[in-house]
């Protein structure tokens, strides 16, 4: 699981039987007790309920594997909805795909409600949750209620059915192994009296062979970077394109995998440099019964340039999983344009060449194509089966 | 001591959950996703708000939210513009 703590948002991302709509009250009640966010639903900061107005909230997943065995609101997407709902005034949900097969859940409130005016504060104080006033949405007076950070894409790709051979690259075992084995081409390489790891402790086993220090091979951050350069992760956005990108990564036990990534520079085709805090996540799930991997970026794509297909084909070459969809979030007028360039025609000629670029993941067919006009988003689906 | 210089991202790991985490009866893989905006964008936080907004939260205060989701805190990078909290589950 993953969380993102930006000056004006939050995105959590949690896995398995979690139970992440429960944090949301206390989510907004820190946002305006804390951190000092306009609140409309209480007459005063000291009301225990007190809750920051959103601006907008975005709620999505994947269809469960196991919903029984979800937890609290999660046991099904009604339930979500009506949890949402019970929240948040101008909620919409979505289901996005093929109900008989895979498909994906969104639930998202609408900053038009910044036209409507905030209710009478009233005090929540013994009033039921489900009885309690909405929090309103949208109210961000003075400066309107569009989203307008233009740069605001999120690629997500959710794929499920991995590679039984790729996907053992995400156990704890396999992991040691690996990390074992570039340990000992390391010290071949440097000559074990300069290399750290042995000439700090001088440790040996009975037949004279240097003993790895045991944290090398077991804990969970040193085995998780072993596994983002093993499985190419670390090569998606590489330190020689990003200079200052910083991979968190975990290998758990027995199995699993979780990765974060910061990218605080990213320069643009024209050599201007965006520092809106980038990030990328990844969540693996190797067991062959529920195999399951995601990756997920706000890294503008085509701000530098880049093809989301090219990192779409990167990703999924680590996985090599049966199936997979692509959601792509984008901002309305999301795209730069150079003086003089008529943004909309600049919009569709690139729009054409990366849906063109899009159809053709090497190894997969594109079965679905689904597009979602938002009032001040892009939504486009796309599901893949391999060939 | 380690001191990064400004705008370097920076890891605190969080050692005494991340020791002896096991994971075992994680079985489901597809993740929820939640995503709350206050403000449009950095930098058009609302008067009244704290310099740095939700990032100037001590991440102490996330760690009761984060127990009702039924998450731990394993590591944190730290940067500029972001901060990404590496979770258990």
């Amino acid at each position: 699981s993953s969380m993102f703590v930006f000056p004006h948002k939050i995105i959590l991302k949690t896995c398995g039987t979690t139970t992440l709509l429960l944090g949301l009250d206390l989510m907004l009640r820190i946002a305006a007790a804390e951190a000092g966010f306009p609140y409309h639903n209480v007459a005063s900061l000291d009301d225990p309920k007190v809750a920051a107005t959103p601006l907008r909230v975005f709620y999505s997943r994947k269809n469960f594997l196991f919903p029984q065995r979800q937890r609290g609101p999660h046991k099904s997407w009604r339930d979500e909805v009506t949890f949402l709902d019970s929240m948040f005034e101008n909620g919409s949900a979505y289901m996005v795909g093929k109900m008989n097969g895979d498909h994906w859940y969104l639930y998202i409130t609408s900053p038009t409600s910044s036209l409507t005016p905030p209710r009478t504060p009233t005090s929540s104080r013994g009033v039921s949750p489900s009885r309690r006033s909405k929090i309103p949405t949208g109210i961000v007076a003075p400066f309107g209620g569009v989203i307008e950070n233009n740069e605001d894409e999120t690629l997500e790709i959710l794929m499920t059915d991995l590679d039984p051979e790729n996907a053992k690259k995400f156990y704890l075992d396999e992991a040691a192994a690996i990390a074992k084995e570039k340990l000992f081409a390391k010290s071949e390489a440097n000559g074990d009296a300069s290399f750290d790891v042995f000439s700090s402790s001088g440790d040996c086993d009975a037949d004279g062979q240097a003993v790895l220090p045991e944290a090398l091979t077991t804990e969970g951050h040193a085995l998780g970077t072993v596994v983002s350069e093993a499985c190419g992760l670390s090569a998606v956005y590489p330190t020689s394109t990003y200079p200052d990108a910083r991979v968190d990564a975990y290998q758990f036990s027995p199995c699993g995998f979780s990765a974060n990534g910061v990218v605080p520079a990213v320069a643009g085709a024209d050599g201007a440099v965006s520092k809106a805090g980038h990030y990328f996540t990844v969540h693996v799930t190797p067991e062959p019964q529920c195999s399951f991997a995601s990756f997920e970026t706000n890294v503008p794509a085509r701000q530098n340039g880049r093809q989301t297909a090219e990192v779409i084909e990167q990703v999924v070459n680590i996985f090599r999983p049966g199936r997979f969809s692509v959601t792509l979030f984008e901002a309305k007028g999301a795209l730069a344009t150079t003086p003089g360039e008529d943004a909309d025609d600049t919009r569709r000629n690139w729009g054409a060449a990366a849906k063109q670029r899009m159809e053709r993941i090497n190894g997969y067919r594109r079965v679905d194509r689904i597009v979602h006009d938002f009032e001040d988003y892009d939504l486009v689906f796309r599901y893949y089966e391999r060939e | 001591t380690f001191s990064p210089s400004e705008g370097t991202p920076y890891l605190t790991i969080n050692h005494d959950v991340a020791a002896d985490l096991d994971s075992t009866n994680a079985f489901e893989g597809p993740e929820k996703l939640l995503e709350v905006w206050f403000a449009p964008s950095a930098k058009a936080l609302p008067a009244g708000v704290k310099e740095g907004g939700l990032k100037a939260v001590n991440p102490d205060s996330w760690t009761p939210m984060l127990d009702l989701v039924h998450c731990k805190v394993l590591s944190i990078i730290n940067s500029e513009n972001v901060d990404a909290y590496l979770l258990s589950e």
